[in-house]
């Protein structure tokens, strides 16, 4: 009597979850882009045997925002899961992995992110900012009004814009615009780019040579800048005198 | 003559005790557990 077919494999089942593991690992892996994902939950699993300790497998992943930028040396287990609130991209990835050995390796994928709806955010926040878009006026504005304010109080290389990773603005009770962006560190100081910006070059792209800043501008009631950046490897010099400069030190990770 | 008669509904206590040593049945197998919150 030919033996049963072993039971399909559950969704929760700690081989899914491993398969679920190596695969966002590989797609944060892969991304240049945003943020770090993680896994909200396996939607499903088919496992097809290949032979003896080798099987292909195909997940179906819902994946959530994290507030890791996907440069930061920071582990996926360590990043926090951005809320709902405040208006977050989720992803949903097919990936098809082969498992040898107890061993995975992805062999393709295919991705698809969007925003969270704009109104089932406004039900749950009424008074949330929402997502704006990259190429907003504000936006770029005071993605610009940040970095120049960064780089005239830091005697650290000069920094360039890589990237804008989200950008929210709220118009009451006061008009503010928060941006978030990656940075890249120059062969340049901030004297030398005053100078000549255009012969500053991009350091290799080392993961200590990258960072990321956050922005808040208060345009109303009163106008107010406040940019805090983060290099990733750098040792940073506080300036206690600048207060609106905040500056968080990172750890070197290998 | 036909009358409706009155049937009590049934309660939490009347339902048919699962026999002793009978497991539970499994989970659904897919989708899997959400770990963060439902979108």
């Amino acid at each position: 009597v030919p033996a049963a077919p072993p039971p399909p494999l559950g969704c929760d089942d700690p081989e899914a979850e491993a398969a679920a593991e190596a695969a966002v690992n590989y797609i944060n892996g892969q991304s240049h882009h945003g943020y770090k994902f993680t896994v909200n939950r396996v939607k499903d699993i088919r496992v097809v045997p290949q032979g003896p300790n080798n099987a292909i497998m195909f997940v179906d992943l819902e994946l959530l925002e994290t507030k890791c930028p996907i440069l930061s040396p920071t582990p996926l287990e360590n990043c926090t899961v951005r809320s709902f609130a405040e208006h977050a991209v989720e992803g949903d990835c097919d990936v098809k992995l082969q498992k040898v050995d107890g061993v995975f390796s992805v062999l393709a994928s295919k991705c698809h992110s969007h925003e969270d709806s704009r109104e089932d955010v406004r039900k749950v926040c009424p008074d949330c900012p929402l997502l704006a878009k990259m190429n907003n006026t504000e936006v770029l504005e005071t993605v610009s009004a940040a970095l120049n304010d960064y780089n005239s109080k830091t005697t650290d290389p000069y920094l360039r814009l890589l990237e804008i990773g989200r950008a929210q603005i709220q118009y009451h009770p006061g008009h503010v615009v928060v941006v978030e962006f990656a940075v890249g560190a120059t062969n340049c100081s901030a004297e030398e780019a005053k100078a000549n910006v255009q012969a500053c070059q991009l350091l290799p792209e080392d993961q200590s040579n990258f960072g990321f800043c956050k922005a808040v501008m208060v345009k109303r009631p009163s106008q107010d800048l406040q940019v805090d950046c983060q290099l990733y490897g750098h040792q940073v010099p506080c300036f206690p005198g600048y207060s609106s400069l905040g500056i968080t030190l990172s750890q070197d990770t290998s | 003559s036909v009358t409706k008669r009155a049937v009590a509904k049934a309660t939490q206590h009347d339902k048919v005790p699962r026999p002793v040593g009978f497991a539970p049945p499994p989970p659904p197998p897919c989708p899997g557990k959400i770990r963060h919150f439902d979108i």
